[in-house]
């Protein structure tokens, strides 16, 4: 028996929004240690993975390991049957062949439940190496997105270089070329809008900003997002979810390199 | 693909 309880629902119809569009089909694991999924988009160019700890739910329950195969834009179609405030319990039998939803509004006067055929996905897992990162960005999420959705208007790959005291975001195109840069800033009053580097050396790598624009679909998740950057290796774009148990939403992206 | 490498190439199936 699998029972997971998210006290605020909107929180797993974010997760899934922020997925949808990168992962078709995906196996969600669910252990005693909470749920968790990986899995790469189509072309295999990026990889998303969610980690949600099991003292993150209201409640949760696992008696054995199981995967939940879910078509996402499925699951998303059933999800918007559900009320902003609502919380939302997802619960599988072992070895049953459906999920269970339900939603429950704030004052328990309205319940409903709903149920989603699950499907056999053959799913490859990858060993992801703990990495230790030469530059690491923590910055507004909505920044970030502004920045990605603007320099898309230019171009279509993003030079991001990283210095001790702050990070720049550089494009070239047909119509031109341009870029931000992001000072280092540590707004002590409000945390959620600091830009914080830290740095082992400085960095400069070029990505694809159509696979960075299907990560900032995460923005809601989180006020801050933080890239981690090291040469030759996969870029990972972080969004926290819940910081005390440090359940998370992150995204890996593969330097472009020059021909 | 043109100047992306794929993510198989850098994680390991496990």
């Amino acid at each position: 028996m699998f029972e997971a309880r998210f006290e605020t629902g909107e929180t797993l119809i974010k997760i899934v929004d922020a997925m949808k569009e990168l992962v078709e089909d995906c196996n969600i694991d669910c252990s005693t240690t909470g749920m968790s999924m990986q899995a790469m988009d189509q072309s295999h160019v990026s990889l998303v993975a969610l980690m949600l700890q099991k003292e993150f739910f209201g409640s949760f329950r696992c008696d054995r390991s199981i995967s939940l195969g879910l078509n996402l834009l499925s699951f998303s179609k059933i999800l918007k049957c559900a009320s902003k405030e609502d919380a939302i319990t997802l619960k599988a039998e072992d070895g049953g062949d459906v999920l269970t939803l339900m939603f429950e509004s704030k004052d328990g006067s309205r319940v409903s439940e709903f149920e989603m055929k699950l499907m056999d996905i053959d799913s490859e897992h990858l060993g992801i190496p703990e990495t230790e990162y030469k530059a690491v960005v923590t910055m507004p999420s909505g920044e970030f997105q502004r920045i990605v959705r603007d320099l898309g208007i230019i171009g279509d790959t993003v030079g991001i270089g990283c210095e001790k005291d702050g990070v720049r975001f550089s494009v070239t195109g047909d119509l031109g070329s341009g870029n931000v840069v992001l000072k280092q800033n540590t707004s002590a009053d409000k945390p959620d809008l600091a830009t914080l580097i830290e740095l082992e050396e400085p960095v400069e790598l070029s990505f694809a900003l159509r696979y960075l624009s299907l990560f900032t679909k995460a923005t809601g998740l989180s006020p801050q997002a933080s890239l981690s950057m090291s040469p030759e290796v996969p870029l990972v774009v972080e969004y926290k979810i819940d910081d005390e148990t440090a359940s998370y939403l992150r995204y890996y992206l593969a330097p472009k390199v020059d021909e | 693909k043109g100047g992306q490498k794929r993510m198989d190439s850098f994680f390991t199936m496990g």
